[in-house]
């Protein structure tokens, strides 16, 4: 039996909202200790990993391991129907066919409850070990949704070059080329608005601009990130949740 | 010219 409870409402659509234009249909795998989704987006590309620890919850009772297969489009209209300030609930059987999804206005003492039909969605899972990365950029959520969406009018493709002291994204186009700097910088008062690279060897990746801007669909989830990148590997870009994360790792570009 | 990866160039399946 799964019981799993969220103060808001607003915080679940969030985290559905960031990535339901990347895949389609998911496994939600429910343990005693949270509820994990590891899936990759049809051209095998952008993975994406969501890690919602148990102390994201009010209330969370999971006492066997649940799959719950959910195709997002369906999940995300029946999201639409609760109130941002809503509890939701998840209530789910030890082998569902469905998932009860409960919103509750504790004020005005409403109770809203859907059904989702559930899906046997048979995926591959990828073994992600351990990587040891090369460079790892902290950095404000916001400027690196405004350089992929600002850098996707010049190009298809985004390079990000760290080194010491800068992280430098370039696109170059058919009309031209584009590049944005950014500088280490600490604030004290404003902790998500410091820039941070931690450097163990300077590198230069390229990626599609068309991933990258579902990538930051996640900015919505927290106002810092992090960027973990290393040649000729996948990138990690991590979001953190209060307990737990969204990660989305994207292969990258390389020449021919 | 740049040519895409896929994820399952690095990662095994299972």
């Amino acid at each position: 039996m799964l019981e799993a409870k969220f103060e808001q409402a607003a915080f679940f659509k969030k985290i559905i909202d960031a990535f339901k234009d990347t895949v389609h249909l998911c496994n939600f795998n429910c343990s005693p200790s949270g509820i994990t989704v590891q899936a990759v987006d049809d051209s095998r590309v952008l993975l994406v990993s969501l890690l919602i620890g148990e102390d994201s919850f009010t209330s969370y009772r999971c006492d066997h391991n649940i799959t719950l297969g959910v195709d997002l489009t369906a999940l995300a209209k029946v999201l639409k129907c609760g109130n941002n300030d809503d509890t939701l609930s998840l209530v789910a059987e030890d082998t569902p066919e469905s998932v009860l999804i409960v919103f509750e206005d504790t004020q005005k003492d409403r109770i809203s409850e859907y059904s989702l039909k559930l899906i046997d969605i048979e995926s591959d899972f990828l073994d992600i070990d351990d990587i040891e990365y090369d460079s790892v950029v902290n950095l404000p959520s916001s400027d690196f949704q405004k350089v992929a969406r600002d850098l996707s009018q010049l190009s298809d493709s985004l390079a990000i070059v760290v080194t010491k002291d800068t992280i430098k994204f370039e696109a170059n186009g058919d009309i031209g080329t584009g590049s944005v700097i950014l500088k280490p910088f600490t604030d004290l008062e404003n902790p998500q608005n410091t820039v941070k690279v931690e450097l163990n060897k300077p590198v230069l990746l390229s990626f599609g601009l068309k991933y990258l801007l579902d990538v930051v669909k996640g900015s919505s989830l927290a106002p810092a990130m992090s960027v973990k990148l290393s040649e000729k590997t996948p990138a990690l870009f991590e979001y953190k949740l209060p307990s737990g994360y969204l990660r989305f790792y994207l292969a990258p570009k390389f020449e021919e | 010219k740049n040519k895409q990866s896929l994820l399952t160039t690095f990662f095994s399946a299972t």
